[in-house]
């Protein structure tokens, strides 16, 4: 899958994933 | 609550009694950001509703390059407002073994 994994410094994990098209506002 | 053009939802179901629980945040409208949003896509990462201060946590996004320097009170105010309302919506619900 397309998802990248962001460890911060202070020991915090960010997960990297595709926004849900579905939850994105109609343009 | 104001719209900040950056959502953050629950990423996991809320089972009102731990500490630490999993958001999602994503931003719906890269116009209400002041410096150039990275398409980065969705940021998962774990809240400690106890410990962590979403100001601080917009901070650390920040530099880990998700969002430039001038996005982090915007950030921090997304991330306060779910912070607010699940910590309100926990107040409310009763336990239902007492």
């Amino acid at each position: 899958s397309a998802t990248a994994q962001v460890v911060h410094s202070a020991g915090r994990r960010f997960i990297v994933s595709p926004v849900p098209e579905a939850r994105l506002k109609e343009q | 609550a104001e719209d900040t053009g950056v959502r953050v939802e629950l990423n996991e179901e809320d089972d009102g009694k731990k500490s630490s629980i999993a958001l999602k945040l994503w931003v719906e409208d890269a116009k209400k950001l002041k410096g150039k949003y990275k398409d980065t896509g969705a940021i998962e990462f774990t809240f400690d509703l106890v410990n962590d201060i979403p100001e601080v946590v917009a901070q650390e996004m920040v530099e880990s390059g998700f969002f430039l320097d001038s996005d982090v009170k915007v950030v921090g105010k997304s991330i306060r407002d779910r912070v607010s309302l699940i910590k309100w919506r926990r107040e409310r619900t009763v336990s239902p073994t007492g």
